[in-house]
């Protein structure tokens, strides 16, 4: 989801 | 993955070793803002502080953990081992000024009101406005070491490039983080001034002055 793809970056 | 954020992580990377190599092989941190420093290791605490909830691949866990261990160390260069050359008086930017603002910003405007999402916008909100102290100190100096704008490059290009992955990723993925664009874009346009000069005369072979 949105949050996880957030939490993906650096 | 796309190849603009991994040559922005790759860049962001970059800046970090170039800082912490540049400090150990000069054995000076003269022209560095411990203020910003300061600053940036205080982002990587509060945005990595996911490390301990979200798993999301090696790759990511391990980056953030240099980014952490580096900001650290780079501290412990400035303000313990290298502290006889530390130029504190030139490095006077007021950081509560960015600190309050970026805290209060992120208790307003964030995803979701938990401690762990506060933080992680706060981070972002500090993160583009952390370089200023340094953008400060080298405007007071008037004056950058080739190696320090080596520096700031890398790390400015570091979210110019997060600027084309969040385009790709808008119309490749249908992700965008308004929070993350908007700060982004502010800390993209901070460097442009020193990109100018970078291009103009450092890679001329010319060392960064700043026009009088």
């Amino acid at each position: 989801d949105e949050k996880e793809m957030r939490h993906d970056e650096l | 993955m796309n190849i603009f954020r991994l040559t922005g992580d790759l860049s962001h990377l970059l800046a970090i070793l170039i800082l912490l190599w540049k400090i150990w092989k000069t054995r000076s941190c003269s022209g560095i803002s411990g203020r910003s420093q300061i600053l940036f290791a205080t982002v990587y605490t509060a945005r990595y502080l996911d490390l301990f909830t979200n798993f999301v691949s090696v790759y990511n866990s391990v980056m953030k953990i240099i980014f952490i261990a580096a900001a650290f160390a780079t501290l412990y260069l400035i303000y313990v081992k290298f502290k006889a050359t530390y130029d504190r008086n030139h490095d006077t930017f007021r950081i509560e000024f960015l600190l309050a603002p970026c805290a209060l910003l992120a208790l307003i405007l964030n995803h979701e009101f938990t401690i762990l999402e506060v933080l992680w916008t706060f981070s972002i909100y500090l993160e583009s406005v952390a370089i200023l102290p340094q953008l400060f100190l080298v405007s007071k100096t008037g004056e950058a070491e080739t190696i320090t704008s080596h520096y700031l490059f890398a790390l400015g290009s570091y979210r110019a490039l997060y600027l084309l992955n969040w385009i790709y990723r808008y119309y490749f993925e249908g992700f965008f983080d308004l929070i993350a664009i908007v700060a982004g874009i502010v800390q993209t346009v901070l460097y442009c001034d020193f990109f100018y000069l970078y291009i103009t005369r450092v890679i001329k072979g010319r060392a960064l002055k700043l026009p009088a």
